[in-house]
């Protein structure tokens, strides 16, 4: 996200430069201010002369407010005056500022650089890329960049008529790829029947996109029929029983989810062998996460040992998936930004209700449990409060028991 | 460390109505 490669800077503590806007002057005039909270973006700010006195206390997204490092004014021949409110507190407000300020941190003196840098992005309009088929999940199409905001793309497939048929996603998502992947790695792909030609079109570059682990596949390594537990990519609160259907090359499996299969594969999804989304056979039982078994499995209750017996088939090797869990620092109950992934345009206020290694349970405000999504820690589609904020997205509100339908 | 930046004491310019003088405050910058 902006700003992610230098948060570290900014804590709780920290002196800014920012306007003050209490103030009976017709010019802008500033004042230091101490960060004395930290949500997301947003920053709680105090006036530097109200010492414990809360009441004053205003919220300040510093992506988007004028934020500066102490120093900026006197640099930039802005005026530094005190808050009409205090002013008559202090007669000495140079010995009270250096007592204040000695000793403690502030900005960068190139933060705005900084956060102007971190909101650039390499997809530009007319570029084409692949990504799936948001009517048949085990192909991809062509599309072009229609709109970047922070990093997600508005993707128009290449042969909607009037722009309509577009798909959102981030920019790092693993469903686009650079022109050509598909039939690199043996992915199903509709050529798209162009009519028209587009004036400036570029293939975008592979460089952009989100890079994959190198995987061996000469040794032990999945084949088809071999049973697995996945993400369901049409209903994303559910981990379900799953088999991988194809191998494909470098490290990509089309998965399909046993008893929603359509008889010519055409909900097999493509997942790449380290995605976070798909897992060994017994994980859900293990981490205590509701499997959902096959549809119209007529056996209840689901026991791997027994559908494993009853379709002569195998486990996938534990040892070939994904183990690998960051130090995300995410704990349950936070609030962030997230997309909902079942309409990705949108990016709706939501909760962290669980967190099982690297996977967490997303919850969007407002709305049943049934909405709920089994997200990444390191999904391209969650946001710090304040995102939509900085990036000029539109954020979806909690929604209200009325609206829910 | 891991975004190559790192804390340095710096004197940090003010200037208000009673006049201009520097503080040493703590900012971090690009490692050299």
């Amino acid at each position: 996200v902006p700003m992610g490669l230098f948060w570290g800077d900014i804590a709780e503590g920290v002196r800014v430069e920012v306007l003050n806007s209490d103030t009976n002057l017709s010019t802008k005039v500033y004042w230091i201010a101490e960060i004395v909270r930290l949500a997301g973006f947003k920053a709680l700010l105090r006036y530097e002369g109200f010492d414990n006195d809360s009441s004053h206390d205003f919220w300040c997204n510093l992506g988007v407010k004028e934020i500066h490092p102490v120093g900026w004014c006197a640099s930039n021949g802005k005026p530094l005056v005190p808050p009409k409110s205090i002013q008559h507190k202090c007669s000495n407000w140079k010995a009270f500022l250096v007592k204040r300020l000695t000793g403690v941190k502030t900005l960068p003196h190139d933060f705005s650089k900084r956060v102007q840098e971190s909101t650039q992005y390499p997809f530009t309009k007319l570029m084409r890329v692949e990504v799936v088929d948001k009517t048949h999940l085990c192909r991809t199409r062509v599309a072009l960049v229609e709109q970047v905001i922070g990093g997600r793309l508005r993707l128009v497939y290449e042969e909607s008529q009037d722009g309509s048929d577009d798909f959102w996603c981030h920019m790092y998502s693993p469903l686009i790829h650079s022109i050509g992947w598909s039939r690199s790695i043996g992915h199903r792909f509709k050529r798209s029947e162009v009519s028209k030609k587009i004036e400036g079109l570029i293939d975008a570059p592979s460089q952009l996109f989100l890079k994959v682990k190198d995987v061996d596949q000469s040794g032990d390594w999945f084949k088809d029929g071999m049973k697995l537990e996945a993400i369901d990519p049409l209903n994303l609160s559910a981990i379900c029983v799953a088999t991988v259907r194809k191998v494909l090359a470098d490290g990509y499996l089309m998965i399909g989810i046993d008893g929603s299969e359509a008889a010519d594969g055409s909900d097999w999804f493509c997942y790449h062998s380290t995605s976070p989304s798909i897992f060994p056979v017994g994980f859900c039982e293990i981490n205590n996460i509701e499997l959902t078994p096959p549809r119209g499995y007529n056996k209840p209750p689901f026991k791997w040992f027994d559908y494993l017996r009853e379709t002569c088939s195998i486990a996938a090797p534990v040892k070939l998936f994904n183990k690998e869990v960051p130090n995300h620092g995410f704990r349950e109950g936070m609030k962030l930004e997230a997309v909902d992934l079942m309409e990705p345009r949108l990016v709706c206020v939501a909760t962290i209700t669980r967190i099982v290694h690297r996977l967490l349970r997303i919850h969007f405000d407002g709305w049943e449990d049934e909405y709920d999504q089994w997200v990444d820690c390191e999904s391209p589609d969650l946001y710090p409060v304040g995102w939509c904020q900085v990036t000029g997205y539109q954020l979806q509100p909690p929604a209200a028991q009325s609206t829910r339908e | 460390e891991a975004t190559g930046r790192k804390w340095e004491q710096k004197q940090v310019q003010i200037k208000t109505l009673e006049g201009e003088f520097s503080v040493t405050m703590w900012a971090s910058d690009d490692k050299k």
